[in-house]
């Protein structure tokens, strides 16, 4: 389950959209024995000025993505305006059954998108 | 020639997890053990606080780290014994000789990047006779099946509660790959004549370090 793109584009601001990622719906739900799904997130919107300003955590901060914008609102054609991407990932865990019914538990880093920003 | 057709997205998405396909549906018969939900539900607990604002993620979870085992590891596996179904029912103890056991833990899916950090020999006895007590003073011996020397000895001073042995660095090398498969013969033999013991259950729990699914925490300030 996705929040739907805005305008079918990448309009509003850059900002963390939802994304539920269910086991069940891939199949995997007899094997996988927790969770049941979890919340990956993505990240849409424009980095035009003052989005491009913005970081996580409300601290405005001068840095490449801050330059482009700058760039791309003086001069259009230049340099294109930076990308929406994550700015901070947390692990997820997954219990499952593997082929030797072992009970398995494993570790992944990045899964889950916190917070997005313009870089 | 055609071109492999390209794996749909539930086929890319198990590779980006690191499974080689997609495992058969549960056994019906093997509930999980408890060890491994309290294990599941202290990382994930600790994922959604990792995930949440208030707490910088390196502070509240160390990556690649089993907090409750204290040892360094992403992977966890809870290995069931193989041998237990061909097991044979012992013979009546004679001449003081209690039985041994052939245990048998099948490792073939694990894979040779992975590092053991952690390998938890976890083993179940009852007294042969009901009326015999649970207390005593017994004797555990695990070794290579087939010939070979004792690798380890461990004391036993109560059949209720399980006994746990850690094997690595005794019957499996630091440093060394997982085997395809361990076989092991163990023995409990009472220091004092007391009655033998029945072993009732034996598992593996396996916690190995996959360097691919790791990356160092943050980088470095400059």
């Amino acid at each position: 389950e996705a929040e739907p793109a805005v305008g079918g584009g990448s309009g509003g601001a850059c900002r963390t959209r939802r994304l539920y990622v269910s086991f069940r719906e891939v199949g995997w739900h007899r094997w996988v024995i927790a969770p049941r799904g979890f919340l990956a997130n993505y990240c849409q919107g424009k980095c035009a000025l003052p989005a491009a300003l913005s970081e996580p955590g409300g601290t405005p901060a001068l840095n490449h993505a801050v330059l482009r914008a700058l760039m791309h609102s003086a001069a259009p054609g230049a340099a294109g305006l930076p990308c929406c991407v994550p700015a901070r990932l947390s692990p997820i865990s997954v219990l499952f059954f593997d082929n030797n019914d072992n009970v398995v538990l494993r570790h992944y880093e990045d899964m889950v998108v916190d917070e997005c920003g313009c870089r | 020639a055609r071109a492999p057709a390209a794996p749909g997205p539930a086929a890319s998405l198990l590779r980006a997890l690191g499974l080689s396909d997609a495992p058969r549906d549960a056994p019906t018969s093997r509930p999980v053990p408890p060890v491994m939900w309290r294990l599941f539900r202290r990382r994930d607990h600790q994922e959604a606080r990792a995930g949440s604002r208030r707490t910088p993620p390196a502070a509240a979870l160390r990556p690649c780290h089993v907090e409750e085992l204290g040892v360094a590891g992403n992977i966890v596996r809870h290995v069931p014994d193989r041998g237990a179904a061909a097991r044979r029912p012992e013979p009546a103890s004679a001449a003081g000789q209690c039985p041994e056991w052939t245990v048998v833990f099948d490792l073939s899916t694990v894979e040779p990047a992975e590092r053991p950090s952690q390998v938890r020999l976890e083993l179940r006895f009852a007294a042969e006779e009901a009326s015999a007590g649970m207390a005593g003073s017994w004797e555990l011996s695990v070794a290579r099946a087939g010939s070979g020397p004792v690798l380890l000895r461990q004391a036993v001073t109560a059949l209720g509660t399980p006994v746990r042995a850690e094997l690595l660095g005794a019957a499996w090398a630091r440093n060394a790959s997982a085997p395809r498969s361990l076989r092991l013969t163990l023995a409990l033999r009472p220091r004092a004549p007391t009655v033998c013991a029945r072993l009732t259950e034996a598992s593996l729990l396996l916690v190995t370090l996959d360097p691919r699914l790791c990356h160092p925490l943050a980088r470095p300030r400059r």
